[in-house]
């Protein structure tokens, strides 16, 4: 998280907003509800208490606008800039302004009026932006469910107006996971048209081969509808899919399209009722078959017939001698199989059947 | 690459994209400077914004740079005034 230089903020714990004027995308009970919200999410973690004025000036005038709007600090007509905020100050400190030129909503099918608001405000109160790509403060728009404060946004707030007396019970977003923290583990990873993407949490990062530093991205940014959380995932080359799977369900993608009739139930590929989540998923490319891993064992797909092969699942440490443990997440590269369990990856010979090299997990990721 | 060197149309509404946003965000100084000190405040403005964003800080105009200009945003400075 980031302050604004001096660590500019209000001195008294009681601010005083105001709504100057209203968008016609929403009902004004809309707006009202939406920036009511927004400020509601500060206060829930702080000793911070907002007062409404109808008249006068308040210490937060809320207003929207299009381009040049008073402030000689235009905004750029629809997309491009949202919105802006001034630290906390006299005069047009606090104040925070919305692009009128966007369409703002109350969902995620255009710009979420909540989200953006809970964003500038926590300007208004002090923060700046910060570069956790999870945080609310974080720069870049991304529609999110839930509360929308992550532990990095919670810290700067309390670094600035202290806890909250009478804390309500929230769940902030956990930190963007740190690549190259030793114990790092994975939820799946996959190719995508000759990058790797690897699955952790509500993130994913994306290696190039040409580019050296992997690129951290939240999930719903790129796919905002596929779940926060991948169990599994695979790549099917020939035909241009990614099949994610979390829970029962999986979704194919094509670049970064979802395709039509997704999600499915994981069974429709022959798999028991009983299996509730698959660990691990890996396409063989020289065989053209798909493994699928669950608890001990393991499964063999057929992408050819779309049929999952008879005589499974067998167990994993009796065909991957050497790998006598659970799966997160597997990849196939020139005929060596990387399977990945906690922060450790296990590099096995497809044909001398032998674990060759155990690695940490995170060395994919540079570190 | 050398700025002085007239770029195809789509690569100058990259660049002036990169230096609005810059400019904006990033404090990349306005107005005309010498030819050498344009190219190294630009250079070092897109380092700036590569290292707050965790890209690869290449210092030049790259794809993942270019897509996350474009991707929409706050308003506010990501760097302290």
């Amino acid at each position: 998280y980031n302050h604004f230089p001096r660590h500019l903020k209000w001195q008294s714990n009681t601010v005083t907003f105001r709504i100057l004027n209203y968008t016609p995308d929403l009902k004004k009970a809309d707006v009202d509800r939406a920036v009511r919200s927004a400020l509601n999410v500060w206060a829930d973690v702080t000793p911070l208490v907002f007062k409404k004025l109808y008249h006068g000036n308040a210490d937060i005038m809320i207003s929207f606008g299009s381009k040049e709007h008073g402030d000689y600090n235009p905004f750029d007509g629809p997309d491009g800039l949202l919105a802006h905020a001034y630290p906390p100050g006299q005069g047009i400190g606090g104040d925070t302004h919305f692009d009128e030129d966007e369409h703002w909503t109350k969902d995620s099918s255009a710009y979420n009026l909540f989200i953006v608001a809970a964003h500038e405000l926590g300007h208004a109160l002090g923060m700046s932006h910060s570069s956790d790509a999870g945080a609310l403060m974080y720069p870049v728009y991304s529609y999110a469910t839930g509360f929308p404060l992550a532990e990095d946004d919670i810290e700067g707030i309390q670094a600035l107006y202290g806890e909250n007396p009478n804390p309500r019970k929230v769940k902030p977003k956990p930190d963007a996971p740190n690549k190259c923290d030793p114990m790092l583990s994975f939820d799946a990873v996959t190719e995508l048209r000759g990058e790797t993407i690897i699955f952790k949490d509500r993130f994913y990062w994306r290696i190039h081969p040409q580019i050296v530093e992997p690129e951290q991205t939240l999930i719903k940014s790129t796919w905002p509808s596929i779940p926060n959380k991948v169990d599994a995932a695979y790549e099917n080359p020939e035909k241009d899919l990614v099949i994610i799977f979390s829970g029962i369900r999986m979704w194919a993608l094509n670049g970064y399209n979802l395709v039509d009739g997704y999600p499915k139930y994981i069974h429709k590929l022959g798999l028991p009722k009983s299996i509730r989540k698959i660990d691990a998923a890996v396409y063989i490319r020289d065989t053209g078959k798909t493994l699928f891993f669950t608890d001990e064992e393991y499964w063999s797909y057929d992408e050819a017939t779309g049929t999952m092969d008879s005589g499974y699942p067998r167990s994993i440490e009796t065909d991957f001698p050497g790998m006598d443990d659970e799966v997160d997440a597997a990849a196939y590269h020139y005929g060596y199989l990387y399977f990945f369990h906690e922060h450790m990856q296990y590099e096995y010979s497809y044909s001398s059947r032998k674990v060759l090299r155990i690695l940490r997990t995170n060395s994919i990721l540079n570190c | 690459a050398s700025f002085s060197v007239p770029l195809p149309p789509d690569n100058t509404d990259n660049y002036l994209l990169a230096e609005k946003y810059l400019r904006r965000f990033y404090g990349l100084p306005a107005g005309l400077q010498g030819r050498q000190g344009s190219a190294d405040a630009f250079q070092t403005s897109i380092k700036e914004m590569q290292k707050f964003f965790k890209l690869e800080v290449t210092g030049s105009l790259d794809d993942n740079t270019l897509e996350l200009m474009k991707q929409a945003r706050c308003g506010v400075p990501d760097i302290g005034e």
